[in-house]
């Protein structure tokens, strides 16, 4: 399990740093501002008050140790860049950074951001799609209690066929797709019992949540 | 094609009224700010620099006729507020209006909107989750080429078997789980080609995006 930082603990950012704690993982969470702190303290591992665009304030708390940073502050464009500069010049394996525009976002990615989102396009995206599709009925639901997820195969899943790992009776989860390594955008949809897991395939699976949850750990 | 009006252009709106547009509905924008109006205005039906809580302006731009109105003011709550209260009274069939607080959620709810959303909260969610699953590799990218949607078959597969109906030689889409009428949660995982399609089952297929769009016209 990682360890994260969410630096802005706005709407979106508290979303982040409350979703990752509650799926157990260590979450520091920063934000300059004492009312945002107190409201995640008791959820999170560390919660600290402070202004992440003070080098000296943010090395103190331990933040190179985290696996993944997460920059949520939107608004204040010089403090999203400065802060994702640091991280960056603090050696923090991975940053993903919110934008609200897209200069921020060739911005963020120019100082050393790996990841940009944009929260309200994406959602806008969703919902306008979800609207327009007017026979996608329950889609939300269904994504509620199964999902569809892509998996790395484990190394002792290559070359075996889905047949002989039977891994809806084992795990009671089903391979809908594969895709190959050499051939990324031609998912074989759907694929038949004695077709073989080669080293490089990515899964497609479809599964009860919990189910998927299961498997994982098992791997 | 079903018609909308959004209302209120930050980042969120905006990007709903676009994608509605590229999707070919007809899009009413309404904002009160001239920039905004500016922005969108070469991409959708109509888009009207107006006070939306002014009843009478918002009554003259034929907003009666849309099918879903969406209200995309977070900040002003005051604002939401009434506007989902107008929309309510002028009889519009279906207002999804975005909040950013719980207590606005419920407002909105209590006044009318039919369905609440959290954008900022929604997807801080989603990116927890795929920053948490390390094997869910791709997700996002999945999600851009094939889709996975439930839908209401037509009258014509009633009774018929799913190899009768050859979906996957006609549309290129394919049928991973049927979920029954009277059994909502018990979704047939990758039913056989002898199952049959009955009155009342909804079918959960995946398969390319632009091939979902195609079967949806035919039918
Ligand atoms: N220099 C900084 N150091 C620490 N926290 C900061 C700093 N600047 C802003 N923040 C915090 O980041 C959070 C998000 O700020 P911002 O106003 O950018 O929100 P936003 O991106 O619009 O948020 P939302 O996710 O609600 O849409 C706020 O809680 C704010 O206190
Ligand atoms: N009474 C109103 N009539 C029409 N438009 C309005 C009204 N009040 C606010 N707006 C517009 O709604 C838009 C969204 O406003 P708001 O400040 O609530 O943004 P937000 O929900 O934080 O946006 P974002 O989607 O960018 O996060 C703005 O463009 C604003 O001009």
């Amino acid at each position: 399990m990682r360890s994260f930082a969410v630096i802005g603990l706005g709407e979106f950012g508290f979303s982040i740093a409350k979703t990752l704690s509650e799926l157990g993982a260590e979450v520091i969470a920063i934000d300059e501002s004492p009312e945002r702190i107190k409201l995640i303290d008791s959820i999170v591992t560390k919660a600290i008050t402070l202004d992440a665009t003070n080098e000296k304030a943010i090395k103190s708390v331990g933040i190179e140790n985290v696996d993944v940073a997460i920059i949520a502050i939107g608004k204040k464009l010089e403090a999203s860049i400065l802060v994702a500069l640091m991280l960056k010049e603090i050696g923090i394996k991975r940053i993903v950074a919110k934008a609200i525009s897209e200069i921020q976002g060739r911005l963020l990615a120019r100082v050393g951001a790996d990841e940009v989102v944009f929260p309200e396009v994406e959602s806008g995206e969703r919902i306008a799609n979800s609207l327009v599709s007017s026979s996608i009925n329950d889609f939300i639901k269904l994504s509620s209690e199964y999902a569809v997820v892509e998996i790395i195969p484990p190394t002792e899943f290559y070359n075996k066929s889905l047949s002989e790992l039977s891994l809806r009776s084992k795990y009671n989860i089903n391979v809908i797709g594969i895709r190959p390594e050499d051939d990324s955008d031609n998912i074989k949809i759907l694929p038949l019992a004695e077709d073989v897991i080669t080293e490089g395939d990515m899964l497609i699976v479809i599964g009860a949540v919990k189910d998927l949850d299961k498997f994982k750990k098992k791997k």
